[in-house]
């Protein structure tokens, strides 16, 4: 599956037809059943509520449904029957976001058995996995795939494949269980602990997420990485941890040298995906979880050598890897494989960033979010200035963990870089 | 296999192009399509059909391109469907 990036924030989204198709054999009460099944494919899989609205109220719904023909004031006109048969706009804050649009020139039927006509269930829950965020799927099984593939059977019956499943729910996170769920399989057995490696027992205690001060945080295709000395956390899209409890570094990373204790820095390249991993004056590449190669030094992106790095990350807008150790930064070109001229840089460039970050990460929304102790200073897409109310505690949006409360156990946020310009300062000996 | 027609490639590099497989082109650069991202461009767009993965036009590729589909592109971040548009 694909993710496009953008998902709705609120559980319960409404719908409402705006117009119906004009030359179908189907009835309207029947057109909006379908689309009512459509929708509740992904809701019963995931915790989303749908809700029809009428077209009286004052809701502006979230989903509009709308038959139109050739070109109807979007950038994506149809063409007649056959060719292109819907497209939906994918969620966001934009009016037509999450708006549903089918092609009024096709023949739309319902479980046509002669291969007659387009089905309208099955284009609809594709179309509605695009507003509700996912792109399309090479997965044979999905009803994501780009191209129609007939009817998918009884409306009232039909499930999402494993695909779709995994893709919305990294998005909204499982259907919460009702007592009558029972499991259907049995929970997968936890692998076999290698013996070399201590037994997760509460004898080794695990660090608390809560804490902060993590050693490197990195967005790995689409999910959070949160490191700290051999443990990790991952945050999904959703916004829910995949487990409370830190995995095992050397468990998940395959190859990594067990000598290799902390992690200083992570991100995922672009535009191959490959995973580096930064510790002391060295990084190891991987592919997926599978080491590539021996350890490479930090030299070859372009830094002194033995230098070593607190962040690591790729920005969209160019591509480049930035590469920051204390108040200066390196960047790097993936594309042309060697480091920019004229660098090292002030991270004052990236105003009200603090020095010598934990890490440094782009959400999936395209935000920069410097992080240091138990903040984060969030930088808005395309921008290199800090948003005013940074930095927030990472605490209740990341961790699910309660903010911070200001104290000698909880340093205040360090200062960030100061502005440049005249400074009227007193200092005395006992402040 | 037989050389698919100039007309072919064109129409199949447009397509292409289109759902996202291939950059649109810039207007600045005169650049040359390099057959080497074409032919990985095809056969991304083969995977999502589920037909071999050949890298070459050839004729149940072509056809594929005009059979039913959404009109959303199949790789992102190329064309998004996110349009200044009034409702």
């Amino acid at each position: 599956y694909a993710l496009s990036g953008s998902m709705w924030k609120k559980r319960t989204l409404t719908w409402r037809i705006l117009s119906f198709p004009q030359s179908s054999a189907l009835s309207q009460d029947t057109v909006r059943t379908l689309m009512h099944h459509a929708l509740t494919t992904w809701g019963i899989e995931s915790g989303l509520k749908f809700q029809e609205v009428g077209s009286q109220g004052p809701i502006e719904p979230d989903i509009l449904i709308d038959f139109a023909r050739a070109y109807h004031q979007d950038s994506y006109p149809f063409d007649g029957q056959g060719g292109t048969l819907a497209h939906a706009f994918f969620p966001g804050e934009h009016s037509i976001s999450g708006d549903t649009h089918f092609d009024d020139e096709e023949i739309w039927t319902f479980g046509s058995k002669d291969g007659e006509g387009t089905d309208l269930f099955a284009v609809a829950v594709h179309e509605f996995g695009h507003a509700l965020g996912l792109g399309h799927s090479s997965a044979p099984d999905s009803i994501m795939r780009p191209f129609y593939q007939g009817p998918v059977g009884d409306p009232t019956k039909y499930r999402l494949s494993q695909d779709d499943r995994e893709g919305l729910q990294q998005l909204y996170g499982k259907a919460p269980r009702t007592p009558y769920d029972e499991p259907t399989r049995k929970p997968l057995a936890p692998p076999p602990a290698p013996p070399a490696l201590p037994p997760d027992s509460p004898s080794f205690p695990v660090p608390d997420r809560c804490d902060g001060n993590f050693d490197a945080i990195a967005n790995i295709r689409g999910e959070t990485f949160f490191f700290k000395g051999p443990w990790f956390w991952r945050l999904q899209p959703s916004g829910q941890l995949v487990s409370p409890r830190p995995a095992r570094l050397h468990r998940f990373w395959e190859g990594l040298p067990s000598q290799v204790k902390v992690i200083q820095a992570a991100y995922s390249r672009y535009p191959d995906g490959r995973i580096l991993l930064f510790s002391g004056p060295q990084f190891w590449v991987f592919q997926d979880r599978q080491l590539e190669g021996a350890a490479r030094p930090l030299a070859e992106l372009g830094l002194p050598p033995g230098e070593e790095v607190d962040a690591v990350f790729s920005w969209p807008l160019n591509g480049k890897t930035y590469l920051v150790r204390g108040q200066r930064y390196w960047r790097y070109d993936d594309a042309a494989a060697r480091p920019d001229p004229g660098y090292p840089r002030d991270l004052s460039l990236w105003e009200g960033a603090p020095h010598s970050p934990d890490d440094v990460t782009v959400s999936n929304t395209g935000d920069t979010y410097f992080f240091k102790g138990a903040h984060y200073w969030r930088f808005p897409k395309g921008s290199v200035k800090a948003e005013p109310d940074s930095p927030q505690p990472m605490g209740p949006e990341w961790l699910d963990c309660p903010a911070p409360s200001a104290g000698p156990g909880n340093p205040k946020p360090p200062k960030a870089t100061v502005k440049p310009g005249t400074c009227n300062c007193q200092c005395e000996i006992n402040q | 296999a037989q050389e698919p027609a100039a007309q072919d490639v064109s129409l199949g590099v447009d397509w292409l192009t289109r759902y996202g497989y291939l950059p649109p082109p810039h207007p600045a650069q005169a650049q040359l399509q390099s057959p080497v991202k074409l032919r990985d461009a095809i056969k991304v767009m083969q995977r999502f059909a589920g037909l071999p993965e050949t890298g070459l036009l050839d004729p149940v590729t072509m056809a594929t391109m005009h059979k039913p589909r959404c009109s959303l592109p199949d790789v992102l971040g190329v064309a998004g469907l996110v349009r200044r548009r009034r409702r």
